[in-house]
């Protein structure tokens, strides 16, 4: 399975629509200082389900919703929409659903109002974020903290508790 | 599981001399059991020997040498465990340009199996990419996105 | 004493606003107390805004205004109390080129009253430089030193 | 005030002596990583009497005396002296233990031995710890945290809790 496109409207510092489509191989994300390059990042993490404020560096959810700037409002909602393919996980999943089956891609999505009102979707349709989370395990991208580096915590495998680090590699058996 | 656990670690420890002693251009590293008799509880520690250099506690490395260690550690579990995809947020701020390259080899001989999203500011990572984007902010606050094709 | 503090706070503040609107090319940024009525015991927070960003905690900056924030503040401490000398190792390493252009031209404006020893891997930075020293570990794990004429 | 001169010798990864001279202005310290340009720094903080062995990245003090590589064998001690200039304080402290009066130049010392004994110096001659805080504290060195960044600390002053900024303008006032 694999990324394949990141719709991100209102999250962040991107308050108009922005697309990313991801090809197989790598793809590499570049521009100045303070540009909004973490915040895509974010914005995976995001919609995959990240519930730590902290880690996404706000004080409060509400944080990741556009703020304005000098020369435009606030936004009221933040949105973010992530399109995988190849994911073996969805035919039988959907099947459950009534969804046709064979279908191999999938989008998942994350809204959150200024209300503090937030919703999960799949395929556009509402669901918990327990379905989103099952999907992810069955398609084995799973919870796994080594799969995401975010900026400057590199170094944290290194300097964490041999039981933190424990847990990593209980996280890959 | 017990077992289960005891395959993990073997397999990773066997990684981990691989991918540091990749990263390094030689010397090695490997995960230690602190506890050996409690495989199910027992936390674990990491030594690390750069080439040339003597066996000591990770802490005293460098800067640029913790990051390397640490990316061996990651690509050892990942080798054994692979995600999907890896987004990977200027790990290679700290390193020099011989090291870049050496980390640039690694990512080419996993790129097959996984997907990579990398952000950089380094003109070596960017030249493995198979598409570029920039992120601008001409307006002040707000990010707009250009893909640049590459390869 | 309160009046010595007050007296220190409102310089540093001053100067806060300077170094920040300096290094930022624009901008503001303040010391606020967390506590007006308590000189003596409150706790000092910071705001920062970026030009033509809007006002907002320091912990949603990106990795490299954080640094450059810091090093705003850092400056503002120094240029009401200098120190004879300011040994700085790698803070450019997150900065891109615009961002280190403004670093460089603080130091400039600074090293006349205080002795600068920067360990850098950038060569921006290097330009400054009145004399640049190479380490080097030809023979593995024994570093030696070799002294580069600039100016 | 001004530094002059730092001379190493069997500190960390520098088992023969290493010079390096300090002119007016700006000096770099350049190189490839783990080569030992940090370790220069450590050893400036180590000789004005830095007594936390973690900011140095070690386990035990002992950690700072040249452990050995493949081809050699480690070193018996560690020892750095950093030769100052235009020292103000100078002149009244060492007429106080009977120097020439309007001296300028000063140098402070510091060996460790495997033993774990450890003397600091003062042109040479042992004296006490409190006598170089004193030094430097009266020429206008101090215990300026904000004086020195170490490698990666420089988001500290950033991320610090309130009360902790505090201080750092504490020490200023
Ligand atoms: N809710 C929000 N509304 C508006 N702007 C925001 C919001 N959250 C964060 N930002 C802005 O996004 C910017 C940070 O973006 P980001 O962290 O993606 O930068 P970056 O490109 O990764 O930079 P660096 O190279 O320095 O790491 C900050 O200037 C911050 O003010
Ligand atoms: N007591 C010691 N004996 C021998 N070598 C040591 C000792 N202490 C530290 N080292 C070595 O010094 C090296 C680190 O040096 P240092 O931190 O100065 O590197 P650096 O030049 O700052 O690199 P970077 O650019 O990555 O920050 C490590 O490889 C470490 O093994
Ligand atoms: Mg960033
Ligand atoms: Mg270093």
């Amino acid at each position: 399975m694999r990324l394949n496109q990141l719709r991100i409207s209102g999250f962040k510092s991107f308050p108009e629509q922005a697309e990313i489509a991801f090809d197989a191989g790598v793809t590499a994300i570049v521009g100045p200082n303070g540009c909004g390059k973490s915040n895509l990042i974010d914005a995976i993490t995001w919609v995959l389900g990240e519930q730590s404020v902290r880690s996404l560096r706000g004080e409060r959810m509400e944080d990741v919703i556009f703020g304005g700037s000098d020369g435009r409002r606030p936004t009221a909602t933040a949105e973010v929409r992530l399109r995988f393919s190849n994911v073996a996980a969805a035919a039988t999943m959907l099947n459950g659903n009534g969804a046709p089956a064979g279908e191999s891609n999938i989008e998942v999505g994350r809204r959150l109002f200024r209300s503090g009102e937030s919703e999960y979707l799949i395929d556009g349709r509402v669901c918990r974020l327990r379905d989103i989370q099952d999907l992810l395990m069955d398609s084995g991208v799973g919870v796994k903290a080594y799969a995401i580096v975010e900026q400057g915590k590199i170094g944290h495998i290194l300097s964490a508790r041999p039981l933190e680090r424990r847990q990593l590699l209980e996280e890959a058996a | 599981t017990r077992d289960r656990f005891k395959q993990a670690f073997e397999a990773i420890n066997a990684n981990l001399q691989q991918t540091f002693s990749t990263l390094f251009g030689g010397g090695s590293a490997s995960l230690v059991l602190l506890d050996e008799a409690d495989l199910l509880e027992s936390g674990i520690d990491i030594i690390a020997q750069p080439p040339g250099k003597r066996l000591q506690s990770v802490q005293l490395l460098s800067g640029g040498e913790k990051a390397l260690a640490a990316m061996a550690l990651m690509f050892a579990v990942f080798k054994y465990k692979p995600s999907p995809f890896c987004l990977l947020d200027e790990i290679d701020a700290p390193l020099d340009d011989a090291n870049i390259g050496r980390f640039v080899e690694v990512l080419r001989g996993m790129q097959d199996e996984t997907q990579f999203v990398l952000v950089t500011h380094n003109r070596k990572t960017m030249e493995i990419a198979d598409r570029l984007y920039g992120v601008t902010m001409e307006e002040p606050g707000v990010s707009k996105l250009v893909s640049v094709w590459l390869n």
